[in-house]
């Protein structure tokens, strides 16, 4: 077996020079990593799992590479080894978000983006790469579904001083702040998105769709009391029927508060803020602007 | 000059560490002057906080008789008054963020700690009382300072209040005099059984220029914040509180009336004043809780009247 | 730009106008005099 392992590990370097990554990958899987007939150990396992699970994620394949990320999970509990685990930790990032589960991948990607040594191991830390698992984590987030789990992890992004620098920043302050995004904004973000995140979904919609419909639904649902689906089919720019389809899942999954009315094909947005605490928001807002008009009365020297 | 508070003299604290006035003198400290940006972490933390007790510790100095409170940092325990000793948890956490304190260039030790009572008042519980002794056995100077949220609310100022304990079997010459405040029928066994092993000290606050300069800023949209929220509505639970609180002590006082009429061991006179003043003190809770009822229905006529009777 | 300022500040004066708003509020009322006059 020992012979077995060092020809496989030399092809499969061969194989990594030459980018079939996932040739390396099937190469290294036939490891018996099990075997009675000698002792491994769990460094040496959870090494090789993660090792197969990157080069499958080389070509985005995330069904193969969980197979091996899940095996690694069980030893990574206790490993003391950092360089294996961030890797572990990133493998497993990558995976979630291949699986379209966004909110999970995003926490993940945040908390790598969160690493504070620089050097670990050999490997060294760069700014760039805490970079880019910073804006995963904002991307991912913005895929999300809409809803509360998603608006609290948009929070604590919005107020991450470092996504200030970020590309995605200006779409992450309309997101965060429940504004609605233009189609131009959404394009632009498009471009940044990798293959798998552009995917169709059943309906027809890509991911990206979807999440911005859903997001700029939410948006109007703060604007409006009621709209007919015909203006809302507008405003979002798709079907007035979808648009129906879409504000009812919503709604039936508690997140938007609302009633449809097919007769009519209007729909009520409800607000359960308080009477009283809509009040004294409206009389917030009043004060805040009698307080800029003072303060430029006050610019022009009137 | 208002400045020169912050500055921290290194051998003035190892010289008072040395001669230890405070160890002649159980009231020796009388004094506690707190900063402003102390007073509002300690404010915000205990709002964090919720109905559960939270805490934390302060760090400062002493200067004569006073203790000088420069700042003040959480500790990740909650439930003060469930356990014995709660800060037993965060000894750890207490240690690290001491020496790195330290590295930081953050010279002042630990001078105390605070923690809330949500709705009951700022006086010092039995399990205080404990562990105030302990910390002033070995840490001395060493504060005890009590915040209550809910009130702060409620009344529009802070409710705090800081305390230093008597060592064991210590008799106070005078009672100590503290001011009226409504304790609650479940609290009330356990304020009057410790309320003589402490004394409260007076409190005044301090703020830097940059401070001074932050919080005039910071006033000028303060009117907003007066004007858009309403009292009324943020403290209704805490109020429903208060008023069950208030029946179960007329339920209490009632019962006692009626069973005094039986007790003969009273003179007449004796028994009138010791009911008047359980019910005197009934009536003062009745009468603060409908003040600030009252106050906060007037600013909510008068902001209907500013903002809602313009017809255009 | 000021004038337009101070228009639409206008324009939003009631601040709010709607049944549930009165009916809060007079509860609100209520409840305080309620308190009061138990406390007398």
């Amino acid at each position: 077996e020992e012979q077995v392992l060092i020809i496989r590990e030399k092809v499969a370097e061969l194989y990594e020079s030459e980018g079939e990554w996932s040739k390396a990958a099937q190469m290294l899987s036939g490891i018996d990593l099990d075997s009675s007939m000698r002792l491994v150990d769990d460094k040496f396992k959870l090494s090789k799992c993660v090792q197969i699970a990157r080069l499958y994620l080389e070509d985005d394949d995330s069904v193969n590479a969980e197979a091996f990320i899940n095996k690694a999970s069980f030893l990574v509990s206790n490993s003391r080894h950092e360089v294996l685990n961030l890797q572990y930790k990133v493998c497993y990032a990558r995976i979630l978000d291949l699986k379209r589960k966004f909110l999970e991948a995003a926490l993940r990607y945040y908390d790598i983006s969160q690493i504070e040594k620089r050097q670990i191991g050999d490997e060294t830390i760069d700014e760039e790469a805490l970079e880019q698992a910073l804006s995963a984590a904002v991307t991912c987030t913005i895929l999300a579904a809409a809803g509360p789990q998603r608006s609290r992890v948009l929070a604590t992004l919005y107020k991450d001083e470092r996504c200030l620098k970020l590309k995605v920043y200006p779409i992450l302050q309309k997101v965060y702040l429940e504004r609605i995004l233009r189609k131009p904004e959404i394009d632009a973000f498009a471009e940044e998105l990798k293959p798998h995140q552009k995917a169709f979904l059943p309906d027809n919609f890509t991911v990206l769709d979807r999440a911005m419909i859903e997001h700029n639904l939410l948006s109007s649902s703060k604007l409006y009391k009621n709209i007919s689906f015909d203006e809302l089919g507008t405003l979002l720019g798709i079907a007035p029927q979808k648009a129906e389809k879409i504000a009812s899942r919503m709604i039936y999954e508690d997140r938007m508060r609302g009633s449809i009315d097919q007769v009519e094909a209007v729909i009520h947005f409800e607000d359960d803020t308080e009477e009283m605490q809509l009040w004294d928001q409206q009389i917030f807002g009043l004060c805040q602007s009698l307080n800029d008009i003072l303060e430029s009365m006050g610019n022009k020297g009137l | 000059s208002s400045d020169a508070i912050f500055y921290y003299d290194e051998a003035a604290t190892a010289r008072s560490q040395q001669e230890k006035p405070w160890a002649n003198d159980p009231n020796y400290f009388k004094r506690v002057k707190i900063s402003a940006l102390a007073l509002l972490k300690m404010v915000v933390h205990a709002r964090s906080g919720g109905t559960i007790e939270v805490m934390g510790l302060m760090q400062g100095k002493a200067d004569g008789d006073a203790i000088i409170v420069m700042d003040a940092f959480a500790l990740p325990v909650e439930g003060t008054e469930t356990r014995v000793n709660a800060q037993a948890d965060a000894y750890e956490y207490m240690v690290d963020y001491s020496q790195t304190n330290k590295q930081a260039g953050r010279l002042e030790n630990v001078v105390g700690w605070y923690h809330s009572h949500p709705g009951y008042g700022c006086w010092l519980s039995g399990i205080d009382v404990s562990t105030q002794m302990l910390n002033q056995r070995y840490q001395e100077p060493f504060l005890a300072v009590v915040i209550d949220p809910t009130r702060t609310v409620s009344a529009g100022k802070v409710e705090i209040g800081a305390f230093r304990t008597y060592p064991e079997g210590y008799k106070p010459s005078d009672e100590p005099v503290s001011e009226y405040q409504t304790i609650p029928l479940n609290k009330i066994e356990d304020f009057g059984v410790h309320c003589k092993q402490y004394y409260s000290l007076d409190i005044t606050y301090f703020k830097s220029s940059l401070d001074s300069h932050l919080l005039d800023l910071l006033w000028n949209k303060y009117w907003v914040n007066t004007l858009s929220s309403s009292p009324l509505l943020n403290n209704g639970e805490y109020v429903a509180g208060q008023i069950s609180d208030l029946a179960e002590k007329l339920e209490q006082a009632e019962n006692q009336l009626a069973h005094s009429r039986l007790g003969p061991f009273l003179t007449p006179s004796q028994r009138k004043k010791e009911d008047e003043s359980q019910l005197a003190k009934i009536t003062r809770d009745s009468a603060k809780i409908t003040v600030e009822q009252v106050h906060g229905l007037m600013s909510q006529v008068i902001k209907d009247i500013l903002f809602n009777s313009v017809r255009p | 730009s000021l004038i337009r300022q101070v228009s639409s500040l206008l324009r939003r004066l009631p601040a709010i106008e709607s049944e549930k708003f009165q009916d809060d509020f007079l509860m609100e009322y209520n409840d305080t005099l309620l308190i009061a006059y138990l406390a007398m």
